[in-house]
């Protein structure tokens, strides 16, 4: 996945993400793509969540899934999730829960939970960095207002990172792909230093949908795995959700 | 730096002029539905899972083969479909009762369907 918030010249905040997802999950020979992605394509939805008659929340997410990977709670705030590998992973999670020991929370319906019931940028903050979970994560959360966006790096017990906007320092946009924002990613899957030269060619005065767009079209940001991509304004109650595919050549992952 | 990353034709310049979306990479766009948090948590899916609930079961059952092709002796189905259901009353509410619904307006067994949304956690590995 790539996930990035960013903040225009006039204060407005952009977030958006490309997800991937199904990597070894059996490879479609005839169709020379991963044979899960394809099969999540046709699932993508987006849902506007209603209460009394009006809008709680809108996400991007699957059928038949009910947690929530990519959603925004309009005028307040947009959350995105992506994966976070690691060998104290979610299985042990779910192996604890299975022996009773139930103390953290599914990953997915901590976003949701989030998306539906917190009310302003910092309580979503807080608990999606306070919160017990069962599997490690990346968080990253956009607002409404300047400089309030961020990439929260989750283990399963503990926040170990938040990586904040901070325009004084030229910090105008965050971007999380799969790895720690401190460490270099894995050198055969550099999806990071590709969409971090193409936001700085584009520069903080011209971002927008569009040249966010662009960013997660190029190639290896999109990827074999790419489902869907998501662009989302808090301020403007806006998200924009599109399937994605990545016609040969392009890299698996 | 990458690596296999670096060698074109896998990577390419920043792309420009791609928004609105159109062309190869560009595959449809996504509808929308609503979902009525006032309804009971087993209603909430029902619609939108009776639009795609072929598109669900052809997923799951991708899946199932999978498993199988590691794990030939099915004993893995057999846990997920007998095992996974007896801790939905364990998961968070509403999230087991929405579960639970989406099981009942597929027609799917309700451990495939609780093993889709368990999905992260079982695969951060």
């Amino acid at each position: 996945c790539t996930s990035v918030v960013a903040e225009d010249k006039s204060g407005k905040l952009y977030h958006a993400r490309n997800l991937d997802f199904g990597l070894f999950l059996g490879w479609d020979v005839k169709n020379n793509s991963w044979m899960v992605t394809q099969l999540l394509r046709p699932l993508v939805v987006n849902v506007d969540f209603q209460r009394n008659g009006k809008t709680v929340f809108v996400s991007t997410s699957f059928a038949g899934y009910v947690g929530m990977l990519t959603g925004m709670k309009p005028g307040i705030f947009s959350l995105t999730m992506n994966e976070r590998f690691s060998i104290d992973g979610g299985y042990i999670g779910v192996l604890e829960w299975i022996l009773g020991k139930r103390d953290g929370m599914w990953m997915s319906f901590l976003t949701r939970s989030v998306l539906e019931n917190a009310t302003s940028y910092e309580e979503a903050k807080t608990l999606l960095s306070k919160t017990k979970l069962l599997a490690p994560a990346y968080f990253i959360l956009g607002g409404n207002k300047s400089e309030e966006g961020c990439v929260i790096t989750r283990s399963r017990a503990a926040c170990l990172d938040i990586w904040e906007l901070d325009l004084k320092n030229g910090t105008w946009y965050v971007l999380e792909t799969n790895y720690d924002h401190w460490k270099a990613p894995l050198p055969i899957d550099n999806r990071r230093d590709p969409a971090m030269k193409c936001m700085r060619r584009t520069s903080q005065q011209n971002i927008s949908f569009g040249t966010i767009y662009d960013m997660l079209s190029t190639k290896p940001v999109l990827n074999k795995l790419t489902t869907y991509t998501t662009l989302m304004s808090v301020s403007d109650n806006k998200l924009e959700a599109y399937l994605r595919i990545c016609p040969d050549p392009c890299m698996p992952w | 730096s990458g690596l296999a990353q670096d060698v074109p034709p896998y990577t390419e310049d920043c792309r420009s002029g791609t928004y609105p979306p159109s062309g190869p990479t560009f595959k449809g766009n996504v509808s929308w539905y609503t979902v009525n948090l006032d309804q009971a948590p087993q209603e909430r899916w029902q619609k939108l899972i009776s639009e795609k609930k072929t598109a669900l079961s052809i997923l799951i059952q991708a899946i199932k083969d999978l498993a199988t092709s590691f794990f030939p002796s099915e004993k893995i189905i057999k846990l997920v479909d007998t095992k996974l259901p007896l801790l939905i009353g364990t998961l968070p509410c509403p999230f087991g009762e929405e579960i639970k619904g989406i099981a009942d307006a597929s027609g799917l067994p309700l451990g495939e369907v609780m093993l889709f949304n368990i999905f992260y956690e079982v695969f951060t590995v």
